[in-house]
């Protein structure tokens, strides 16, 4: 899903 | 999360924690370049501007409250603690490390997801990491010799990037539209970077010797 966070890595 | 992602942070987390009993035991920040610990404070800094804004998990977040507290105790500590610092090798750390934050910075503005205040540090904070280890890595060559806790210190910080590319690999097969591209391909530069110490570190492992870098 594009609204997915991008950034849920450190 | 994977196993090849929390070992990947794990990794990074023992690098984080091998720096601060290095200075911590031995009082000394010898062999450890300032500049590359600023870089990394600044690559948290610029990473996780989404902290307070965008909750992923307890883990996510704690996490980075570590790394962002632990790069900028070790900065002060180097700079401030009045026997810490007396062993800062000043005249070998002399990498002029801001131009690696200029051209991390304009590689930014040029590639980054999305042409925002929050996407473009990101990126610069991607890119910055994975010049950051530079300085340091011409410290040791200039030093020669390099100490037990230093060396392990480099080495699990190169070792958690090369966890997070099979992360990356994994999440690829695993889940559908996963593109981290920036982060892969810096990845791949960041760990590439640390080549030729990991060679210089399995020899001086095998040969159960101090480890030598070449002068």
């Amino acid at each position: 899903s594009p609204e997915e966070n991008l950034h849920d890595e450190l | 999360m994977n196993i090849f992602r929390f070992a990947g942070d794990m990794t990074h987390l023992i690098s984080i924690l091998v720096l601060l009993l290095k200075i911590y035991a031995t009082k000394s920040c010898s062999g450890i370049s300032l500049k590359t610990q600023e870089l990394y404070a600044l690559v948290f800094l610029t990473r996780y501007l989404d902290l307070f804004t965008d909750f992923i998990s307890v883990y996510n977040t704690i996490m980075k409250l570590v790394f962002i507290a632990s790069s900028l105790a070790v900065v002060c500590c180097m700079r401030m603690h009045r026997v810490v610092r007396r062993s800062y090798d000043k005249d070998l750390d002399t990498f002029r490390h801001y131009f690696l934050i200029l051209a991390s910075f304009v590689l930014a503005l040029l590639v980054n997801e999305k042409f925002t205040f929050q996407e473009i540090f990101w990126a610069f904070s991607i890119y910055l990491e994975a010049l950051a280890i530079l300085p340091q890595l011409v410290l040791l060559q200039r030093s020669g010799n390099v100490d037990n806790l230093t060396g392990q210190y480099v080495f699990f910080l190169g070792a958690y990037r090369a966890f997070y590319i099979l992360n990356w690999i994994y999440r690829y097969f695993t889940e559908q539209h996963f593109s981290r591209w920036i982060a892969c391909v810096s990845g791949l530069v960041q760990t590439v970077l640390y080549a030729d110490f990991f060679y210089y570190y399995f020899i001086s492992w095998k040969n159960n010797a101090k480890m030598q870098l070449p002068a």
